[in-house]
């Protein structure tokens, strides 16, 4: 399960936040525009989402908080995501992802706090069952899509859920 | 895990039906292998309670994202992920069917983790734990939490819809 | 009617800054011609109070479906169709927004007829007539209608969420 | 402004079923599955639409009545639909469309009673300022897609509102 999700510069968030989840239903509330949904796309960013279509914007970029009246956008987005496995069996207890882009356009990774690519990145997700086709995240308005897929592409959600 | 995909299809096949038989009181439905083109596939089918068996298309906005929500928990109960997020998934549902879909979730939710972003109160009620969003008039966001006893009521704000 | 297209964008153009105003309260609004690979075209943009100008597409579902409310209501005040049939347009609104929404279709109905569909009671709450659709265990629909002193009160059933 | 909508035949409403409207706000109401879409439909289908992924249908012959437990398919779609006009300069009074559709294939369409062509009744609508870019109808989960449009688009639709 994610026990926590850490944030800085990363859209709204210009100021670091930690949200610490528990077990069961976790809901996150707010009017709109607040920031629910770019909680969201931190998780997604973290997991390794590289398309910006996917995270409502026209480049990656335009992640890092880009500024409000009397408050200047920030240089640098990292988000640090905790995922507790259930352990044993050989499964990693622990998992830390961070990731970070600076706006410079310097990226980087780090998994347990060690530096590392996106590919290491997405082999210790995928251990934990975590898949970029995977059906655990729905994006706001995009509940009916599942129902819209086509054939191969709903055996490639369940052939991933294995 | 080199698990056969007909292992796979009959699990999460089962539980479809089963969450479908929740979601839809009366109503029926099933995943199906297909071959189109020479391209394995898999469709899903339901038939809500009353009706006859038609294209999902022409089901309605509420039903249609009722039968995803069945096909996404039904993985949830056969090969779960280590947890779900869903943003606003519940906007089409009315309110008897939004209850339906948040009785499963609480059914579901001591084996599995549950991330739900709403506006809506029946939602913010099966909350464990609860973050409250803001934004400042400086476009900063800001979070609150609360671990709850099951018991949110005082936390209805204006622009929570309740039900 | 051969009128061109400069004078329909500024009167379209005003009443949109207009709406922005009542919808997006301290925020700003306007509709800007654009030529875009010899095409010419339109675009819109609105920053809300607190924010700074950015893409619409960065813009939240709630935000962006006032936004477009906010074009449809402008052309509705400039350029009136005979009717508006809008099919659950409020489902990403809150509370607080659906309210507003909802204030300026009540400016406009004594010049403009509303078709709203709806499962929201606010959105029931603003009614001049009110017809309520069910369907019966033999999948066939009925239509019972209601014409209204502005008071439909007792009308909320389980599947309306109130608010 | 529309005074009535007469449907039978035509998706769930098996039964002949009549709404007269008023003026200013008409809310449809009711539980999901119930018809309220259907309703919203026949009036597009009655405007002219000759797409059916507009309807939600597969093939144009998905808009008949298709049956229920203990209750047959229909042989006919048929819905009326009467527009009144401001009337004066010149402007019909009033309007009354009929779309038709067999089972067999058969379309026709009335004005006013008479027997005419699809361009006949796009003519009429045309001077009542209905056709068929107009922001007039937006069905159920597209209302962002205005947002989305191309420039071009939106030009268009300003054009037609002209
Ligand atoms: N790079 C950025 N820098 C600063 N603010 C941003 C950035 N990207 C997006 N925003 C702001 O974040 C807001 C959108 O937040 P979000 O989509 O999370 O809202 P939400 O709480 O999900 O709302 P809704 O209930 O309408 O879905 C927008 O108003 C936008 O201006
Ligand atoms: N040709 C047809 N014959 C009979 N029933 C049909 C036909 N086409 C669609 N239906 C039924 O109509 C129902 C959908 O109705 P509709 O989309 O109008 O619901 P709705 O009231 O808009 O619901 P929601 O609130 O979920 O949007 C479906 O359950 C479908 O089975
Ligand atoms: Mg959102
Ligand atoms: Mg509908």
């Amino acid at each position: 399960m994610l026990t926590r999700l850490s944030l800085r510069g990363f859209k709204s968030f210009a100021e670091p936040v930690e949200l610490r989840f528990g077990p069961g239903v976790n809901v996150i509330v707010g009017p709109n525009g607040s920031g629910k949904s770019n909680v969201a796309e931190a998780i997604l960013w973290a997991l390794g989402e590289q398309r910006p279509a996917r995270l409502r914007a026209p480049g990656m970029q335009d992640v890092l908080f880009s500024g409000g009246p009397g408050r200047q956008a920030v240089g640098v987005a990292e988000v640090t995501m905790g995922l507790a496995g259930p352990g044993g069996e050989g499964r990693p207890a622990e998992l830390e992802v961070t990731r970070r882009l600076t706006r410079a356009g310097d990226a980087g990774y780090r998994l347990n706090g060690g530096r590392c690519r996106l590919l290491d990145v997405q082999d210790a997700l995928a251990t934990h069952g975590l898949g970029p086709r995977s059906l655990s995240v729905i994006r706001q308005g995009q509940v009916e899509a599942v129902c819209a897929s086509h054939p191969a592409e709903l055996r490639a959600v369940l052939d991933e859920a294995a | 895990v080199a698990e056969g995909f007909d292992e796979v299809l009959d699990a999460v096949g089962r539980r479809f039906t089963e969450v479908v038989g929740l979601l839809f009181p009366g109503g029926e439905g099933r995943i199906r292998p297909v071959a189109l083109e020479g391209e394995d596939g898999v469709v899903v089918e339901v038939v809500p309670a009353g009706k006859r068996p038609r294209a999902l298309s022409l089901l309605s906005g509420g039903e249609r994202s009722l039968v995803a929500l069945a096909f996404c928990l039904a993985v949830a109960m056969a090969r779960p992920a280590p947890f779900y997020l869903l943003d606003e998934v519940e906007a089409a549902l009315d309110d008897v069917n939004l209850r339906r879909f948040l009785g499963v979730v609480r059914r579901l939710a001591g084996d599995t983790q549950f991330l739900l972003i709403t506006h809506q109160q029946p939602t913010v009620e099966t909350a464990d734990t609860l973050f409250g969003v803001t934004m400042g008039g400086n476009g900063v966001s800001q979070v609150l939490a609360r671990r709850l006893d099951r018991n949110p009521e005082g936390a209805a704000r204006p622009w929570v819809r309740r039900a």
